[in-house]
């Protein structure tokens, strides 16, 4: 007998994940299942700590928002991950006392630019796409 | 790999060891599109003045920073469609002066191996300081910008016009010249210099020593020193995951 077609699931478009359908930041903190949902705070990468204001001219560091605690829309839910969640998880490896891994996939990302000297004295300036999260998917 | 749960704080988190963290800055450095750390030669105290490039350089970086205003001038626009924007500063100044019969010219080279690969250059500019001249006074006077191309030792270098730039000898300011049209054989010559040639001539065409109509050149002060600036725009660089 023919077998019905299979039904093929709907593709999921690669979106990045709407903030709406997620238990927003005011719901309570404690999710259904009584796990800890994820908060938003905002990390400050220093080019000072990083040892880097000898060549950097500007700007002095740059400031983004990451996520801590259990999240709902895992980094890895979200194919490109950006350069600041690349930047925050080896910042982790580095202090992981202060700064937590990038746990988050972003829905809002800004550019950073940055001014610096090369190794000949020349002065060059670079924009950095997708460098700095301004919303993330849990909130 | 992603980002699971975090270990519970008893999990001793183990700090990283100097050779790791050095592994950890390359990466970040990376992250940012450098290939390592540069590491500029300590400009001497004099030199620590602030030089032409330096500030011309701030200025686009806080335009850039701003670049969300609408009323962009062309300045912004070109800055809009850059990732990448390098300022030049080590060249090599010959002039063709006085004591020479005309023409009169003075001579730029610039070493081309700083230029980043894989980039598409989108805009080039020559910028030089004028002061009002004192020699010829209510002129005016037509700069033109030439790519030196090919030189020959028994006659006249081949030239490749860029452009043309008409003032009065008694303007004052940053006089700059468009050479994109230079960016075409740069790809094609990495390993040779880009010598850009500046002639100046009156109305009825009689040659200008550049010096005298008020251009300044590398004995100018920093802060006047002439400089070359290219936007480029980079190549999509490959997403990257999360190691």
């Amino acid at each position: 007998a023919v077998r019905p077609p299979k039904r093929r699931q709907p593709k999921k478009p690669n979106e990045l994940p709407h903030p709406n359908k997620l238990p927003g930041i005011f719901d309570d903190s404690h999710g259904s299942r009584g796990r800890q949902l994820c908060r938003r705070h905002e990390l400050y990468v220093s080019f000072q700590d990083l040892g880097w204001l000898d060549w950097v001219i500007a700007p002095q560091g740059y400031s983004a928002y990451y996520c801590d605690g259990e999240c709902s829309f895992p980094l890895d839910s979200c194919m490109n991950a950006t350069n600041h969640a690349i930047l925050q998880s080896l910042v982790h490896l580095m202090k992981p006392d202060t700064v937590p891994k990038a746990c988050c996939a972003p829905t809002k990302l800004s550019a950073t630019s940055v001014l610096y000297y090369d190794s000949s004295n020349n002065v060059i300036l670079r924009k950095h796409r997708n460098m700095v999260v301004k919303a993330c998917g849990c909130h | 790999g992603g980002p699971g749960p975090r270990p519970p704080p008893s999990c001793p988190q183990r700090l990283l060891g100097a050779r790791e963290r050095r592994d950890m800055q390359r990466e970040i450095l990376a992250v940012l599109g450098l290939p390592g750390r540069p590491r500029p030669r300590a400009p001497p105290a004099a030199a620590r003045l602030p030089a032409s490039a330096p500030l011309f350089m701030l200025d686009l970086y806080h335009a850039m920073a701003g670049d969300d205003d609408e009323d962009a001038g062309p300045l912004e626009r070109r800055l809009g469609r850059a990732d990448l924007v390098m300022s030049f500063v080590n060249m090599v100044e010959r002039d063709r002066a006085l004591d020479h019969q005309e023409p009169h010219w003075k001579e730029f080279h610039f070493d081309l191996t700083q230029i980043p690969a894989g980039e598409a250059v989108t805009a080039a500019e020559f910028r030089i300081y004028k002061e009002p001249s004192i020699h010829l006074l209510n002129m005016t006077l037509h700069v033109s910008m030439f790519e030196v191309v090919q030189e020959h030792s028994n006659r006249e270098s081949d030239l490749f016009f860029l452009d043309l730039q008409t003032l009065r000898a008694g303007d004052e300011g940053w006089l700059v010249l468009d050479v994109t049209a230079a960016s075409d054989r740069w790809l094609l010559n990495r390993n040779k210099d880009l010598g850009l040639r500046l002639c100046v001539e009156t109305e009825d065409g009689h040659s200008v020593d550049p010096g005298l109509a008020g251009l300044l050149g590398r004995q100018a002060p920093r802060s006047r020193q002439p400089f070359m600036v290219t936007f480029f725009r980079a190549s999509p660089s490959p997403t990257r995951v999360p190691r």
